[in-house]
């Protein structure tokens, strides 16, 4: 199945 | 701080909303408005609340602050107003509480609640600008229909959208589903309109989980628009009067 993502893996720290 | 928001209501449906992703947030308030980024606790979903200053009458906002405010707190506060009930909200510089007055337009009614605010400290994620491959907007109770139908059977939803229309499916231990819709535009009750601008074929898988949760935005506005590119977050938004806006933000499902 498929794995749930991170919104840290899209969007970066200011 | 002084800002005054003709509707209680209109804060108190985006705190209904939020609250069960988020708890303690900023509410940063500069010249531009009040504005709100917060994660959940699992950081799939972020949250992006933008109540620009022109959807406040008077606005002023003298210095940057960050109001750290706990969302159950201000949800009691904010359930003392009746519906109709204008809001003032104010702070001061380095503020120890935010003050609300709520005002009914009819009555000699005032009443005044000081929330005790919170060292919050956050930190701030940077949100690309982004051209979605995929635009969808649809009615928000037919969104809020079809993530609560589809989590009956599963507990993901593959959106997949081409030129035939967009399609959200689901396999589950009892069976799959599916709900397709197409473009269609109701002259009458614009409202019931779905369009779709594509640019090119998209699918994404999604936690069905954290859309009900968005869901709970629908009664602030009567549609819902969502952006997708592959291997993006989907962008679920809910507009508000004035260019005002709430954004969901959700981290798609990968992998084999």
């Amino acid at each position: 199945g498929k794995g749930q993502s991170s919104i840290f893996s899209f969007f970066g720290k200011k | 701080l002084e800002a005054r928001l003709e509707q209680a209501n209109l804060l108190k449906k985006v705190v209904d909303a939020i609250k069960d992703l988020v708890q303690d947030c900023n509410f940063d308030c500069n010249d531009s408005g009040i504005a709100l980024q917060a994660m959940d606790n699992s950081h799939v979903a972020l949250v992006s609340m933008m109540l620009k200053s022109e959807s406040f009458s008077p606005f002023r906002c003298d210095r940057n602050i960050a109001l750290g405010i706990n969302l159950t707190s201000l949800q009691k506060v904010l359930r003392c107003a009746n519906s109709e009930d204008i809001l003032t909200l104010k702070a001061e510089d380095a503020p120890d509480v935010v003050n609300l007055v709520f005002e009914s337009a009819d009555s000699d009614r005032l009443s005044e609640y000081d929330i005790k605010l919170m060292d919050i400290d956050q930190e701030h994620l940077g949100i690309p600008e982004t051209e979605y491959a995929a635009n969808i907007s649809m009615p928000s109770a037919e969104f809020q229909k079809i993530c609560r139908d589809l989590m009956a059977l599963s507990e993901s939803v593959a959106i997949e959208c081409t030129k035939e229309g967009v399609k959200f499916s689901c396999n589950g231990d009892i069976g799959s589903g599916s709900v397709t819709l197409r473009s269609h535009t109701n002259v009458d009750k614009p409202e019931n309109n779905v369009e779709i601008d594509l640019t090119e074929p998209v699918a994404l898988t999604f936690s069905l989980k954290y859309l009900v949760n968005f869901c709970k935005a629908s009664g602030l506005s009567g549609q819902v628009k969502l952006c997708l590119s592959n291997e993006v977050p989907l962008l679920v938004e809910y507009g508000l009067a004035s260019n005002s806006y709430l954004r969901f933000y959700l981290a798609p499902k990968i992998g084999d």
